[in-house]
Formats: C-alpha cells, structure tokens, sequence
C-alpha cells in the first residue's frame, strides 16, 4: 500500500518581495539554491537545497530554517510529495 | 518502411478544403477512429460529437496552441512532429527545456503521447490518426514522471499563460475510492492567476479527466481539481452510451466524450510511444484531450471567448443523445444534466457554430452567503436537513447573482467514517444535486474541514431562495464506532450574473465573420477602447462615459436617436420596468410604477395623490380630506359629506345626521337608529322616544304612560308618587318619583307625606315612627343610640331593639 505519511522534499516554494536579486541573496544565504520563479506566479521562487534530505517524513530542520525569519520573505513552504496517478 | 509524405503546408488550404469536402484521409488508422465517423451507417455509435461538421466549417484548430500536462511527449513521433510547439513545452521533473519522456522497458511515460495525439496529431500525413485540432499546435509538459508536489503543479499550470490557450491534464489524486485531495496553495494560485490574466485576460482554459475510480466506487467530488470551478470536467462514455466500468459520477462534471467501455467496446486510437499507434487508449484520459482539441476549434471560430464563455458554451451544445443514465433530468433552466455525463456529449459543430456568433457573457459576480454554523448531530440512519435561504446578495451589487453558473457548497464535518456520508443539495428550483455518495472504502476518521463540493447542476437557475443541504449517514457493517458525526458549518458560494447572460440588453455588434472566405484575424475583434469605464458600466465599454457602456450595472435610459445611457436610479418622473429600463410616468406623477395617471406613488408640486386611485388630483374631491403629513387624499369617515380628519364629520349626506363627529341615519319616532344592522327600529311600546332597544331605554313616554326612572309605567309602582310639573313649554308633565326612604308609600316628597310605612313602624302625622315597646334601657343608651336616630339607623331591627328608648322619641 502507498505511504500515508507525509513525504517531504528538499525543494521550498517561497515568496519574495523585491525581484529575482533579492531572492537570490536569501538564497544563497541560507544555502539554497534560487531554481527561479515558479511558472507564473508573480514573487514566487523555487528554492532548492542540495544538503538536506531528499526525501524524509520529517520536515527539514537546520541552519536554513532561519530563512523564515528574513523580513523580505513572505511565505514559505516546504514541498510535499503528492500522489498523483494517470487516468 | 515507414515512408512520411510531405507534410500539408498552410499555403495548401485549397487542397485541404478539397479534402474537408470529401472527408478522407490516407492516415493508416483513419477509418478505425469510430468516434469521428459516428454518422456512417456502419458504426454502432449513435450519436455524433460533429467533429467533421466542424471542420467543414473550416475550424480545425489553427492558431489555437494546447499543451498536455503528462508524463511527457514524443515531441519527434511522426505524427506530432508537424504540429509540436517548444515554447508550450517544458521538462519540470528534469528542469529543462525538453519535455521527451523517459523510456523503459515498460514503456511507463507513454500517457502524455497518447493523450497529445488525440488533439493535434497531422492529418493526411498516411501516419496513425487524424487529431481533432490538426492544425493547433502541441506541446506537453513532464511534470509527473517524478515527485509531484504543490510546486510542480503550480508550474505547469501557469506555463506560458498568454502562449497557452488550453492545458489538458489526465491525472488526479488517488482514485482509490478513499482519498479526498485537491490543488493546494501554489496550484489554486495558478488556477486562479489562469483565469485572470491568462490569454491576454480572457482565461486559460483548464480541461480535466474526471475521476477513473469507479471500480473503486469512488466520487469525484472527492477530487479538488474536477471540483474546481476553474477546470472543466470531462466525463467518458462508451460506444454503446453505456456508463464505462471505470466512470465516476459527481455533480461537477460539465461534459462527456467518447472513449473505451468494457472489453468488447472499441477504444481510443492514438499514437504511442517510439513513433507507434495505438488503438488501446482508455478511461477518462481519453475523453480529456478529445474535449480540449474540441474546445480549440471553438476558439479558433472565436478567439475571444473567456474561460466562462467556453464553459457556456458547452453547457448549450452539450447533448444527452443516446448516453444511457438513470438520473437524467432537466433543470429550471431547461438543461438536461445528469451526475454521469454532466450535460452530455459534446458536439464540435455546434460548438463553433455558437461561438461564431457568441457575445461575452456578463461579468462574473461571487455571491459568498453566510454561514450557518449551528452544530447539527449526525446520528446513525438519519438524515441532517439544513435550509438556508439565499438573497443572492441583493445588498450589494458588486456581488449580485441572480443567474447561476456554479454553486460551491463549503462543509464541515466531522464523523467516525467518511464513507458512510451523502450529501445532496436542492436549489431553490428543485434540482437536486448529490455532492457527495457513500465510498465503501473510505474508512477515514477525519471527516470534511472546509471542503468545497461543487455542482453545475443548477447552470442557469435563479440563485435566491430556499437551499437545502440534506446529509445521510448509513453505516456500514465495518464501522465499529457508533459515535455520531456532526455537521458543524456550512457555506453557500453563488457563482453567476446579475444580468441574463444572454440578454438583448448586451452589446448587439455582429461577431460572425463569413468563415468559408475569410480567417478572423485578432485585429477585427480587438476592441478599440481600453480605458476606465463609467461606473455605472457592468460589462466593458466603448469609451469612457455612462452612454459608452456595453451593459449597465443598473438601469438605462433610451433617448429619441436610439441611444441610451446607464443610470444608477431613475430619475424623477421615472419608472423602471422588468428589463430596466427607465420610461416616463403620467405628467403629474413625480414618482409611479407605471405610464399610466392611475400608477402615481407620489405627485408633482401643487398635486395630491388620491388614496384610492393613485392619481393626482389638484384639489381633494368631496368625501375626501387632506392628509397634510403625507400629501395623499384620503377617504372621509362613512356618510360623511366632508371632513377634516379621519374621524371628523363636518357635513353629512342626504338622510344622515351629524351626531357629535359622526353621521348616522336619521330615524322617525317611535324608532330608533340601531348602529349593528344599519337601520331604524321600532322603540319598546311603552316608549313615544327612545335611544335603543327594551323599555329600560325610552326617553320619553308614549301617550297614558308615566316615566318612571328610564321606565314608562301606567300607574306609580309602590315607593313612588306621582309628581305633576310644568315644562318650559308650558305643557303639565307627569312622572313617578321616589318616596322618601322612611315610607312604604307616599303622597308626596319628603319624610311627612307618607301614606303607609313597613312593618315595625306606625304612621304618625304623615310620618313613619318606630311602634316597639322598650324593655329595660339597653347599655347602648346614649350617644351612641342618638347617633343611630340621627343616622336614620332606627329601621334596622337590631339597633331598634338596641335603641329602643332612643328611637320611640319623635324628632
């Protein structure tokens, strides 16, 4: 049977105020990686970091957590794996 | 030996109309493809989805660019290569540019191939099929061929979104019959900046393949994106219109398309993975990709149709032809729905035939109406039924909905096991909904947290009234708990108009374009003014003043020269009629309800309104009077001639006689005026006058008859005399009068003209005295006693005895 427990990822959606600059700056800051924005979506960013895991039932704890914390970030959420199946 | 032709050049439409006209392509699996060849004698399919009466209308889906949100597309398979897209293509798993599949044994990533077929695979290419928009453009997206999070969906939502006219997506959460799952925040997001902004603001156009879980038992209505207002849900049916083993059934499919039904049904012909065809595609991901390729050729008949229009559209060409389903019914709107099909099968040549001549639906109004949060107890083998009534919110016209599109039911609930709930909703109109059936497998305890269940059930029905929520819980043998749920809040969301979305009152410029000779081009639609709008515009304008707008948000005012401009009251002397319009009232009138003088609400300077006939009257009429506080003649009091008030008679009418403020009808003597009956009456005999019935009310004796105390008696009854006076008139008039209290009977007034006295007493000089004789002088002898005689108290028995000396005294 499929996993009921949540997956998460070591991919974040976060919201930035500011322009892809400052975006980058957090990024690197808390040592993610700034993939760009997400599709359309106006100050949305893919942020991704290589030194967490990859795949885990625990949400990511660490140094970079403090990036909620930076004034410019409005939101952030750690990706969850979805079931998704084809039809 | 596979031997590709050239492929058709856009230069070579002659030959294709040619080709339209007689409808035959050399591509290897035409002939198979029986959803497109449904009118052919030979096939068993009964009714059409006019894929080819589209195209002979000329509509084959250029210009119109869909992209399939898969696993991936063969952007290099011979059938695809013509038309595929890079920029409506994008490698999210890979984060590249590439959306090629990845391959393997399996062949696991053909789905996105299969599906992108089906829409825009090249005709007469002697390759495979024909796709239904031959000539869109394809592209696809590799997005599930690795983690799917909120992330990844939302970027392949909102990919290109002004490139993309149409994203087709045949994946879902699971359908296992126990999962309840949905868009989350960054997917709503896209879906919602989609509708607002994509397609240079006119909305991408999201189509969905409805849930395949019907084996499961399953219920889309469990799934958040079919659910979505925004997506338009697809349903399948077989080639027999039979319901498909795999079909779910909820209140929020809109549509149906062909595709594969039991085993000894035929299925979907495709291409498939490593440049191959395919004639075994099924389920709901089929039926997804033929209605988008559908609803390409409509935009391509109109370019500016919204992500509304198109969903309008669908809901008026969609037909319930031969689809076999118990529950068939027609709305109050005249739609004919079902929980299987939605509103049926589509039809491509009514599709664009509709969007030719399509104006713009009105501007979508959000009613979101309040909640009711009393906390109902679900027990075990009840029913909860919840009534609210919906105003639509009329207090605010920004929000007005009177013509619904789709209604949005948000719930709450709570219960030991999700799967033994139901939900139906009833519109105002009787149509009846059911959001929700039991899942047998759905063992779940967490019962519904603000989930939104959504019908199209009601496309077209008026939005005020009666809504009533009905929950069912039936439990299942496997349920070990007898803890009943609770329905602990519940929202209505109206989706929908304020104005008929089909109404004259629109903008009345001819759209069609002549489209055997002549490919519309952006240019002739675009409107020419961009600019604010006046605030009393509801649907666009053409310029920025009141009598520029295409629709008023309120009312309207038509001039001589046939022009007319919004308002957002009538102004005085004005009334507005059933399709707000402002007419002229009567001349006098300065407010009515109609043209005629007998419809005045209130009355110009110098006029009254006439209570009775609403008209306006320069001066009241007899048997009226004045209301000065409200302007308005009212009626007199009965019989009266004229008043001042409502109780005030100052004259009366003929036979009638004021009496005090009132008139009453003057009666002969003898009678009298009884107010009951309306009529003289007889007085009682004994009475020459009298002011009402029995001889208790005469006023005056008729002839030989004494009065006597309201009475007309013929002789003096005892303890009266007979009294003789002269009237003001000279006239001798006789009357009983009461004796004095100390005589039996008497001659005259006063104490000393008795003629007899009562027992006890003897009459003594015309007086009556006490006849005891005294024994010894009682103790009561003194003040007291000459209190008693003083008093007049010696009558009495007791204090005579008592008194006895006292009283025997003369004086």
């Amino acid at each position: 049977p499929p996993c009921k427990a949540r997956i998460y990822t070591n991919h974040w959606a976060v919201r930035i105020a500011g322009g892809t600059e400052v975006a980058e700056r957090i990024a690197e800051k808390y040592g993610y990686r700034n993939m760009g924005q997400i599709g359309d979506l106006k100050d949305h960013y893919h942020f991704y970091h290589s030194r967490t895991i990859k795949r885990s039932t625990l949400y990511s704890r660490g140094r970079h957590n403090f990036i909620s914390m930076e004034p410019k970030v409005e939101w952030i959420q750690q990706q969850v794996v979805k079931r998704r199946i084809k039809r | 030996d596979y031997k590709p032709s050239p492929p058709l050049s856009l230069s070579s439409s002659a030959q294709l109309s040619q080709a339209q006209s007689n409808i035959f392509y050399n591509d290897a699996k035409w002939s198979s493809m029986w959803y497109i060849h449904c009118s052919d004698d030979v096939h068993n399919c009964q009714s059409d989805m006019n894929i080819m009466g589209a195209w002979k209308r000329g509509y084959t889906g250029k210009d119109v660019v869909v992209t399939i949100l898969d696993d991936g597309i063969e952007r290099n398979h011979p059938d695809l290569l013509q038309n595929y897209d890079p920029q409506a293509s994008f490698d999210v798993n890979g984060n590249d540019m590439d959306p090629m599949p990845r391959y393997d044994a399996t062949n696991e990533n053909k789905h996105g191939t299969r599906c992108a077929g089906e829409v825009a695979a090249a005709a007469n290419n002697s390759h495979c099929i024909v796709g239904i928009a031959y000539n869109a453009r394809i592209g696809g997206v590799r997005m599930l061929d690795g983690d799917v999070t909120d992330m990844v969906e939302a970027k392949s939502l909102s990919l290109q979104p002004q490139h993309i006219d149409i994203y087709s997506a045949s994946w879902g959460p699971d359908d296992d019959g126990k999962t309840v799952d949905g868009p989350a925040s960054l997917a709503r997001q896209a879906f919602e900046n989609g509708i607002r902004m994509g397609r240079k603001g006119r909305g991408s156009i999201f189509v969905w393949a409805s849930g395949n879980g019907g084996r499961s038992r399953d219920h889309c209505s469990c799934d958040g994106y079919t659910n979505s207002i925004y997506t338009i849900s697809i349903s399948s049916t077989a080639e027999s219109g039979r319901k498909p083993w795999y079909l779910e059934e909820c209140s929020s499919t809109l549509t149906t398309t062909y595709s594969s039904g039991e085993n000894y049904d035929r299925k979907i012909i495709t291409t498939d993975l490593r440049h191959r065809c395919t004639d075994s595609h099924t389920g709901t991901s089929a039926s997804a990709p033929m209605a988008a390729a559908i609803i390409a050729l409509a935009l391509e008949a109109n370019p500016l149709l919204s992500w509304r229009d198109v969903q309008h559209i669908i809901v008026k060409t969609s037909r319930a032809g031969h689809l076999s389903a118990p529950d068939w019914k027609s709305n109050a709107a005249g739609y004919n729905v079902s929980h299987l099909y939605g509103f049926g099968l589509m039809d491509a040549e009514a599709m664009v035939k509709e969007a030719e001549r399509w104006r713009q639906v009105p501007a979508q109004h959000v009613c979101v109406e309040s909640a009711d949060r009393q906390i109902r107890t679900i027990r075990p083998e009840h029913v909860v039924r919840s009534v609210y009534k919906a105003t639509g919110c009329t207090d605010n016209p920004n929000h007005h909905v009177i013509y619904l599109e789709h209604v949005v039911v948000r719930i709450t609930i709570t219960h030991p096991r999700r799967g033994d709930l139901s939900i139906n909703l009833t519109s105002p109109s009787g149509t009846k909904s059911q959001l929700l059936a039991n899942r047998l497998f759905d063992h779940s305890m967490e019962g519904f947290k603000n989930w939104e269940f959504m019908t199209t059930h009601c496309w077209g029905e008026k939005a005020a009234g009666d809504w009533v929520l009905e929950i069912y819980d039936s439990p299942s043998q496997l349920r070990s708990q007898k803890v009943p749920g609770k329905l602990k809040e519940w929202s209505l969301v109206l989706y929908g108009t304020s104005v008929h979305p089909y109404s004259s009152l629109r903008n009345d410029k001819p759209r069609s374009t002549d489209t055997l000779t002549l490919t519309p081009t952006e240019e002739e639609f675009t409107e020419e003014y961009n600019g604010p709008c006046d605030a009393e515009c509801n649907d666009g304008c053409e310029g920025p003043g009141p009598h520029h707008c295409i629709n008023c948000l309120n009312y309207f005012l038509k001039f001589k020269n046939n022009t007319r401009t919004c308002v957002s009251e009538c102004p005085s002397g004005f009334f507005h009629d059933d399709r707000k319009r402002c007419k002229k009232c009567s001349s006098s009138c300065e407010t009515c309800i109609g043209s005629r003088s007998d419809q005045c609400t209130t009355c110009r300077a110098g006029h009254h309104l006439n209570e009775g006939t609403h008209t306006c009257v320069a001066s009241c009429a007899d048997s009226f009077y004045l209301d000065y506080d409200f302007n308005i003649c009212r009626k007199c009091p009965e019989n009266c001639k004229k008043c001042n008030s409502s109780n005030v008679c100052t004259e009366c009418n003929p036979g009638m006689s004021l009496q005090g403020n009132r008139c009453q009808l003057t009666c002969d003597p003898g009678t009298y005026y009884n107010g009951h009956r309306r009529t003289c009456e007889h007085c009682h005999r004994t009475c020459a006058t009298c002011a009402g019935t029995g001889a208790e009310a005469c006023t005056k004796c008729a002839e030989g008859y004494l009065m006597e105390d309201w009475r007309c008696v013929l002789t003096c009854s005892t303890g009266y005399y007979l009294s003789e006076q002269t009237s003001d008139n000279g006239h001798m008039q006789k009357s009983c009068k009461m004796c004095d209290h100390s005589c039996y009977e008497c001659l005259g007034p006063g104490e000393r003209n008795c003629s007899s006295c009562v027992s006890g007493y003897n009459l003594e000089a015309g007086a009556c005295v006490v006849s005891t004789i005294c024994k010894d002088e009682s103790w009561a002898e003194g003040s007291f006693c000459v209190l008693v005689k003083r008093n007049n108290l010696c009558q009495r028995r007791v204090l005579q005895q008592l008194c006895c000396r006292t009283c025997s005294q003369k004086g």
